[in-house]
C-alpha cells in the first residue's frame, strides 16, 4: 500500500509562488504541473492572487494551461482596474492534470511589492455517466446501464443482455439465470420492447428451503397465441413454468396471470420464441413466504406460547401445563417442551399432553395414620388429614393435620409447610381408672 | 403392696416388672424408649449390674404371665451419678433411667407416666398410689399388680418416725433421709409399699387434668406396714433437669 499511496497522484494539494507571502522575485520563469489520479477532474481554486498588473497580463502573468491549451492568464489583485484576476471563481481542468507558468519581467515597479499567488486544488470526481461516447460522442457511455464510481465508471446490462468484451454495449443473452434472493423482479429480454425472436430464455428461482415463491405478473403481459375453441394455445411462443413434482405450465395470451403461488422453494421459467411472430413480453415480481405449519391443537389443562394466527417455518412453540399438571409424551414425563416448524411444514415433535400430577403415597405418620378427605388417587389438591392414635398419642397443640396436594407435589398444610405432624405420647391417662365406691 | 388391692387390667398401663439377676423390682414407663427406676436396683455392691442381666417386662398385671413374655432389650442403664451406697445406709439420689433398644409403642396396657415441673411442692395429705409386684400383707410375693392409696407425709413427721427407728434399733445402721426424699403412709401400719415394690411409681393424680404424673419412687422403709413407720420415696420433681438431661444427651 506504502508504494501504491506514493505512485498514485494526491487527491489535493497546494501551490504557491516562490517565497510566498513575501514579494515574488523579479526575472522569473517558474512552471508547476498539477495531477490528480485519472477518472478524476482537478479543480484549481485561488486563496491569494498579487500580481503586478498590465494590460493582457504583459510584464508579470500567471498562466494556466491543460494540454499546452492556454485555459487563462492572471495578474492584478482583486478588486484591481488592471490585469485579469480569477477571483473566487475556481478553475476546472478538462482532465486530471493542469499547467501554471509563473512569468516576471526584470523589474517591480515601487513601492507596492507583489506578494504572488497562493492556490490549493483538490481532485473532483468526473460523472462519467453523464458524459458522452469518449469515442464518437454519438451516444451513452454504456449502451445500457452505466454505474459512477469515484474515479470511474462501470456498465452493466439489464436481464437477459450480457456485457461485451468492451465493457460498454450488451448483447442478448438470457440464459443461466439464478434468482436466490427472497424477492426480486424478472423480465423477458428487452421489456417493455417486443421480445427477440431466437429465445430460449431459462430463469431458475431457488431460494432457501423453508421458504415458498409467489409470481406475480404484472398487468401487461402478451406472449403470442394461436386462438384455439379451447382457449389460447402456447404453439410458438411460450413461457413454461415448472414447479417440482407438478405439471409444467406453458404460458401466453395476452392476459396476465397475476399473481401465482407455486407452493415451492424452486421454480423453473423457460421463455420461448421462435423466429417469427410476436411477443410483447412479460415482467414479473417475486416474493417468498416462510412454510407454513398447521396451528397446534388446543392443550387440555395447558397452553401453547406463543399465539399466533398462523406459525411459519423456524417458528418455535412451546407448550406449558396449568399449575398441577405435568407435561408428558409418550407416556413418559418431560420436563419442557419446544417444537419448531420445520421448512417441510411440519413440527419436528407432536404435541405433548398435560397431565394432573399427583404427590405420591402421603408419609406415614408414626403412632397416627392418615385418612383421604377429598379428590383421588393423590392428585394435584386431594386433601388427606393426619390423625394420631388416640387417646395414647395427640398431636402436638396447634399442629395442623389437613394437608393438600400441591402443585410442587408435595403434601403442605395450609402454612404451605411441607412437614408433617408428630404424634406425642398421652402420659398419666390410662383408659380404665381405679374405680371404689366402698368408704 | 401391703394392704392394699389387685389392679385391674390396664389401670396402670405405666407399671414395669423388672428382674435383676433373679430378684424382682418395679419401675415405670415415662417415654417411649425410657424407664425409669431406682438406682438401688441397677447398682448392687457398688457395681452397675450388667445390661444383659436386666430384663424388662410390661404390658400385662400377671407376673406370670410377663414372665413368659421376650424382655425388651436394653441399650443402656443410667444410674443417677451421685448415687452411693456401699453399705445400703445412704439412698439420696436413688433414681436410674433405662433406654431402652427399640421404641415402645402406646395402647391400653402400656402408657407413660408425667412428670412434674421441677421442685414441685407435694401437698402434705394429699393421696397418691404406688404399685408393685412386691411383698403383700402375708409376707408372700404378689404375682398379680397390687396398689394401694396412701398419703404423703408431713416431712417432720417423718423425720420423727425415722428417728424413733434409730433409737429402738441402734445397732441397725438407719438411712439418712434427705431433702431428695419425701414419705408416704399411713400412722397406724399395715398399708405400705414392701421389697420387689422398689422402682415403682408413686403416683399423683393433677386435679385439673386428671393425669398421673410420677412423683416418687420406691426406695426404702424400716420394714414394711409397721406401725409408725412410713414408706421412704425418691422425689422425682428434684431431678427432672437431671432426667431431660440424660434422655437429651442420650
Amino acid at each position: 500500500c506504502w508504494r501504491l499511496a506514493r505512485s498514485l497522484p494526491a487527491l489535493h494539494g497546494v501551490v504557491q509562488s516562490p517565497q510566498f507571502p513575501q514579494p515574488y522575485p523579479a526575472a522569473l520563469s517558474q512552471q508547476w504541473d498539477l495531477s490528480v489520479p485519472e477518472g478524476y477532474q482537478l479543480q484549481l481554486s485561488f486563496t491569494h492572487l498579487d500580481i503586478e498588473p498590465s494590460a493582457d497580463c504583459y510584464y508579470d502573468s500567471l498562466t494556466v494551461l491543460y494540454d499546452k491549451k492556454v485555459l487563462a492568464k492572471f495578474c492584478g489583485q482583486e478588486n484591481s482596474a488592471d490585469g485579469h484576476h480569477p477571483g473566487n471563481r475556481p478553475l476546472l481542468s478538462p482532465g486530471n492534470r493542469l499547467t501554471l507558468v509563473l512569468q516576471t519581467d526584470d523589474t517591480n515597479p515601487e513601492p507596492h511589492q507583489h506578494l504572488g499567488f497562493s492556490a490549493h486544488y483538490q481532485a473532483k470526481d468526473i460523472d462519467e455517466c453523464s458524459a458522452p461516447d469518449p469515442e464518437d460522442g454519438s451516444g451513452p457511455l454504456c449502451s445500457q446501464l452505466c454505474h459512477n464510481t469515484l474515479g470511474s465508471y462501470m456498465c452493466s446490462c439489464r436481464h437477459g443482455y450480457e456485457l461485451r468484451p468492451d465493457q460498454r454495449t450488451c448483447v442478448l443473452s438470457c440464459g443461466g439465470g439464478i434468482f436466490d434472493e427472497p424477492e426480486g423482479t424478472l423480465s423477458s429480454p428487452g421489456y417493455p420492447d417486443p421480445s427477440p425472436h431466437g429465445l430460449a430464455c431459462q430463469y431458475v428461482i431457488s431460494v432457501e428451503p423453508g421458504f415458498i415463491v409467489n409470481l406475480n405478473f404484472t398487468d401487461s403481459f402478451h406472449i403470442e397465441h394461436i386462438g384455439t375453441q379451447n382457449g389460447p394455445s402456447c404453439l410458438y411462443h411460450w413461457l413454461q413454468v415448472s414447479i417440482p413434482d407438478k405439471e409444467p405450465q406453458k404460458l401466453c395470451g395476452g392476459k396476465s396471470p397475476g399473481l401465482m403461488p407455486t407452493n415451492s422453494y424452486t421454480v423453473q421459467l423457460d421463455y420461448h420464441t421462435d423466429w417469427a411472430g410476436l411477443s410483447q413480453g412479460w415482467s414479473l415480481h417475486y416474493t417468498t413466504q416462510r412454510v407454513q405449519c398447521a396451528s397446534p391443537s388446543s392443550i387440555t389443562n395447558g397452553r401453547v406460547t406463543p399465539n399466533f394466527p398462523q406459525y411459519y417455518y423456524r417458528d418455535y412453540i412451546q407448550v406449558r401445563c396449568d399449575p398441577g399438571y405435568k407435561l408428558m409424551m409418550d407416556g413418559r414425563e418431560i420436563k419442557s417442551y419446544a417444537s419448531m416448524c420445520q421448512k417441510n411444514g411440519q413440527w419436528h415433535l407432536s404435541l405433548p399432553e398435560c397431565h394432573i400430577i399427583d404427590c405420591g403415597e402421603p408419609k406415614a405418620l408414626l403412632n397416627g395414620g392418615v385418612t383421604f378427605i377429598s379428590g383421588s388417587q393423590n392428585q394435584h389438591l386431594s386433601v388427606i388429614q393426619y390423625h394420631c392414635n388416640e387417646p395414647f398419642y395427640s398431636l402436638l397443640g396447634g399442629a395442623t393435620v389437613s394437608y393438600t396436594c400441591a402443585a410442587d407435589r408435595t403434601w403442605r398444610d395450609n402454612l404451605d409447610t411441607p412437614v408433617i405432624p408428630s404424634c406425642i405420647p398421652v402420659c398419666g391417662q390410662p383408659t380404665v381408672y381405679l374405680s371404689g365406691f366402698q368408704r | 403392696i401391703m394392704g392394699g388391692e389387685k389392679a385391674p387390667d390396664k389401670t396402670i398401663p405405666w407399671q414395669v416388672m423388672l428382674s435383676v439377676d433373679g430378684g424382682r423390682a418395679g419401675a415405670m414407663v415415662i417415654g417411649d424408649r425410657w424407664i425409669m427406676t431406682a438406682a438401688h436396683n441397677l447398682v448392687q455392691k457398688g457395681k452397675l449390674v450388667l445390661k444383659e442381666k436386666l430384663r424388662v417386662f410390661m404390658g400385662d398385671n400377671d407376673a406370670e404371665k410377663l414372665a413368659k413374655l421376650t424382655p425388651l432389650g436394653v441399650a443402656s442403664l443410667h444410674p443417677h451419678p451421685e448415687y452411693k451406697n456401699p453399705d445400703n445406709a445412704n439412698y439420696n439420689h436413688d433414681i436410674a433411667l433405662i433406654k431402652l433398644q427399640q421404641p415402645l409403642t402406646f395402647h391400653a396396657a402400656i402408657m407413660p407416666l408425667c412428670l412434674p415441673p421441677e421442685d414441685t411442692i407435694y401437698k402434705t395429705g394429699q393421696i397418691g398410689m404406688v404399685s408393685g409386684f412386691g411383698i403383700k400383707e402375708d409376707d408372700i410375693i404378689a404375682n398379680k399388680l397390687r396398689y394401694i392409696r396412701l398419703p404423703v407425709v408431713d416431712g417432720n413427721k417423718c423425720q420423727a418416725s425415722v428417728n424413733s427407728a434409730k433409737a429402738a434399733m441402734p445397732t441397725e445402721t438407719i438411712p439418712v433421709l434427705t431433702d431428695n426424699m419425701f414419705c408416704a403412709g399411713v400412722p397406724e401400719g399395715g398399708q405400705d409399699s414392701c421389697t420387689g415394690d422398689s422402682g415403682g411409681a408413686y403416683v399423683l393424680m393433677e386435679d385439673s387434668t386428671k393425669r398421673f404424673w410420677a412423683a416418687g419412687i420406691v426406695s426404702w422403709g424400716v420394714g414394711c406396714g409397721q406401725t409408725g413407720r412410713y414408706g421412704v420415696y425418691t422425689r422425682v420433681a428434684k431431678y427432672i433437669s437431671w432426667i431431660n438431661k440424660t434422655m437429651e444427651d442420650n
